[in-house]
């Protein structure tokens, strides 16, 4: 390590690893610390250095959670102290259904989850998503709401299954969490398959309004403001999640 | 028959250990034979010097510290010691060849996170519990 090594007693010659050893030790270290064992791609172009959401949202969580590294081992509170691990999953595809096309309006993200290590238990998930204000007159009270989307069918809307439900006022300004926990126990029964979810916009009056318009950002949004998705876990022996 | 003491116990102190020093019989942190006794070492990981800040976000490394020292009689309350240790150590003096001296190993872990993209570019945050040493004993 970096820090000052014991000197080792007299008469112990001091055995330096070769680079053989070194990476043989380094692979351990990788595997406990379960960080993928390979450099990361090359640095990407400029324009993708600048601070995206999810790297920053994780790096404020890492602070909090490093913050009670030292109480390990004593009650585990709620939510991020309970978990061993948190992912974010940055939004891979976007599907809108907006202005111009027959209503009810959406927009769908795609995540893929085939990331997720198998044996751990989904304590929490949620989605994030960027509100500006409002620049149409819409009524003041806006209805978001989330579902996940459980099988597309060719012929007839596809089947959804509803998540959560938010509401705020066209003129709000600020990140939008949706609880999407619920979907995850599906999660684990097909893991290779893309997570869908699909967001509603509706004014209080049950109108349908295109979540562009009501000021959510999607992927065109600039990097600090893109949606992603957090899902924290808790490493269990048996894969069923524990009821929230 | 215990070997006599050397010199008088010192007066218990009976506020607990500084972590990385553990008083044994003698003031200083040397027990018999001029080995040191059972306490906790500085030992630092670092993601730094290992080449890994390409893909590891924070931290840049951290302190795992190690136990090493003698767990040698009497395992005075300052060492940490098990009531087992304290009687191993005991025998020990008796039957050397037949028991070994206690172990000086950790007594209090605690955990270490790290943030790490994953191959899809995601950014994960894990929590590794039992990572760092935050006390030694005689085991």
């Amino acid at each position: 390590g970096g820090g000052p090594s014991p000197h080792p007693p007299a008469g112990c010659p001091q055995r330096r690893l070769g680079p053989r050893e070194r990476r043989d030790l380094q692979r351990e270290i990788l595997a406990v610390l379960g960080l993928p064992g390979r450099p990361r791609p090359r640095a990407p172009p400029a324009a993708a250095r600048l601070p995206a959401s999810a790297p920053l949202f994780m790096l404020d969580l890492y602070h909090a959670m490093a913050g009670d590294d030292d109480e390990d081992g004593g009650p585990r509170e709620r939510g991020l102290g309970r978990a061993d691990l948190v992912m974010s999953f940055v939004n891979m595809v976007e599907l809108d259904r907006t202005l111009g096309h027959q209503e009810p309006h959406w927009k769908e993200f795609r995540f893929d989850l085939t990331q997720i290590p198998a044996g751990e238990t989904v304590t929490a998930a949620e989605f994030r998503i960027y509100k500006l204000p409002s620049t149409h007159p819409l009524n003041r009270t806006l209805h978001v709401s989330m579902f996940e989307v459980v099988r597309e069918q060719a012929n007839r809307e596809s089947d959804l299954f509803f998540l959560d439900l938010q509401t705020l006022r066209a003129e709000d300004e600020g990140w939008l969490v949706l609880d999407v926990t619920a979907a995850s126990d599906r999660w684990l029964l097909n893991r290779n398959k893309d997570l869908g979810l699909r967001l509603f916009v509706e004014t209080e009056d049950g109108r349908s309004v295109d979540p562009g318009l009501a000021g959510l950002l999607g992927r065109r949004a600039p990097r600090s403001k893109q949606p992603f998705m957090v899902t924290f876990f808790r490493e269990s022996p048996n894969p069923t999640r524990v009821p929230r | 028959a215990v070997r006599s003491l050397r010199r008088r116990l010192p007066k218990k102190s009976n506020e607990l250990p500084q972590p990385n020093k553990l008083p044994g019989i003698f003031d200083d942190a040397h027990g018999s034979h001029g080995r040191q006794v059972c306490r906790r070492h500085e030992l630092y990981v670092s993601f730094q010097d290992l080449g890994w800040l390409d893909w590891v976000i924070a931290p840049q490394g951290y302190s795992a510290y190690y136990c090493e020292g003698e767990c040698s009689f009497p395992l005075d309350s300052c060492m940490n010691a098990t009531n087992h240790a304290i009687v191993q150590s005991l025998v020990h003096l008796m039957k050397p060849d037949a028991v070994p001296k206690a172990c000086c190993a950790p007594t209090k872990l605690s955990a270490t996170s790290v943030l790490y993209y994953d191959s899809s570019n995601n950014v994960i945050l894990r929590k590794h519990r039992n990572m760092v040493v935050k006390a030694c004993g005689c085991h």
